[in-house]
């Protein structure tokens, strides 16, 4: 099922499916979420792009947007920021 | 800064470290000072020392990896995970794993291994991310030159919020500090740390410095610690001589060391060796007894006896100091047998104890064993 994501601009799928990975490994409350629960939690996704944004000190909108995925690539420890 | 909830670290100051996989990108020279320079970085900061081990389980176990490797935390091929470390703890605590997929380097041409490095080890210290962009602990990747580096104030009060500052400690109460380095020479409520015979001379610790005194008391003056045993660095929690071995063992936290004469054996081994329970962490005292061949190890108010002739710990110890010792007051910091008396040291007072007589046949001022 297409992800039914919030996102400002339009977003390559491949960029959207780098974000989820991206945010369930390093703003997840919890351990690495199975693929069959990725499609029920967009709200949660939201929430996470602003936990990961307000980190950044980006502009927080909870939306995919181009700066935030561009951090997103950059090459990083594979610590969650979230110090669960 | 954050730290981890909870906040966990090392209930100890000076902590091992194994690596146990080298990369293929680099050579191993290469990988052992990065590492090395990625931990002084830390203890350039705070009261902590990094001993490199090469058997045997380490506190910091340190290895690169490909993929999954075990850890429910898989790696992912190049960029992306550089590395990832685990909060102080028994086990996986601690440990660091460095991806193998990854192009490592000592310049700029790839990843600078010291930089990752150095990041990661402050996870193994108990420092989660920072979100201040100039941090090392900031998550994203950010080359920094190893030579002449200097920890960034964010990690600085991060890694001081959790072990205190250079020199003073977090765990010493903040009173008045020395101004130098050395001791108080006359301080009359000078204490030693651990007290030995080693050959003709007698050892007396203090924090970072040690005395040397031989038979008769000419002038004496304090030395550091870390010119004659740099291992130890510091506050040496007991130390003991068997003569007949030419051998003497120094104490620190759940590690020891032998040493002949002043040149030490080897890398630090674990107290447990001694036969002691796990939940022993650190010796208080030690004395070796000349005649028994014995050796008394002092911990809170109870002491243990080790044969060192079947290099074992005696059965039915340990037994109550206060039972054994009468007369001698206080938690035991040091004791050294002396021409067939057993001297304890506890705080500014020195107990002479007749183990004939089966009493403490005088006190004085510690401070009088180095001329005050």
């Amino acid at each position: 099922a297409p992800l039914r994501f919030t996102w400002s601009q339009p977003i390559d799928w491949k960029d959207i499916y780098t974000a989820k990975q991206y945010l369930d490994k390093y703003y997840s409350d919890r351990g690495p979420v199975r693929v069959a629960e990725m499609v029920a939690d967009d709200v949660s996704m939201s929430r996470k792009i602003r936990k990961m944004q307000k980190f950044y000190g980006l502009q927080v909108t909870g939306k995919l947007d181009q700066s935030t995925l561009a951090v997103m690539k950059k090459p990083r420890c594979g610590m969650p920021d979230l110090a669960n | 800064y954050h730290v981890f909830p909870g906040e966990p670290k090392w209930q100890k100051s000076t902590l091992t470290y194994r690596i146990t996989k080298y990369t293929t990108s680099l050579s191993a020279q290469d990988v052992d000072r990065a590492v090395e320079l990625g931990l002084k970085a830390w203890s350039a900061a705070a009261p902590l020392n990094f001993v490199k081990t090469t058997q045997g389980e380490a506190d910091i176990m340190i290895s690169f990896e490909s993929g999954d490797h075990g850890d429910s935390y898989p790696f992912d091929g190049p960029r992306g995970t550089l590395a990832h470390a685990f909060a102080p703890g028994e086990g996986l605590g601690g440990d660091t794993h460095f991806d193998n997929a990854e192009r490592w380097t000592t310049g700029k041409n790839g990843f600078n291994l010291f930089t990752v490095a150095a990041h990661e080890f402050g996870h193994a210290l108990g420092l989660g991310h920072s979100s201040d962009p100039s941090a090392l602990m900031y998550p994203t990747y950010r080359y920094q030159h190893p030579v002449g580096f200097q920890l960034p104030q964010d990690d600085v009060k991060g890694i001081q919020a959790l072990y205190g500052t250079k020199g003073t400690g977090k765990e010493k109460p903040a009173g008045p500090q020395q101004p130098s380095n050395n001791p108080d020479q006359c301080d009359p409520n000078l204490s030693f740390d651990a007290v030995t015979v080693l050959g003709n001379e007698l050892l007396l610790f203090k924090e970072r410095s040690f005395w040397r005194r031989h038979a008769q008391l000419a002038n004496i003056w304090p030395s550091p610690i870390a010119s004659s045993f740099p291992q130890l660095m510091s506050n040496v929690d007991a130390a003991y001589e068997v003569a007949e071995r030419g051998t003497a063992y120094f104490f620190k936290g759940p590690h020891y060391w032998t040493t002949r004469g002043l040149q030490t054996q080897g890398l630090p081994r674990t107290i447990y060796d001694f036969g002691f329970p796990r939940h022993v962490q650190k010796i208080d005292a030690a004395v070796h007894l000349k005649n028994s061949r014995k050796t008394l190890f002092f911990v809170g108010d109870d002491y243990y006896s080790y044969d060192e002739t079947r290099r074992a710990m005696e059965d039915d110890y340990p037994k109550s100091i206060d039972d054994e010792f009468p007369g001698v007051e206080g938690n035991i910091d040091a004791a050294v047998e002396v021409n067939g008396f057993i001297y304890f040291f506890s705080g500014p007072k020195a107990y002479k104890y007749d183990t004939e007589k089966e009493d403490v046949v005088n006190i004085v001022k510690s401070s009088s064993w180095i001329g005050c």
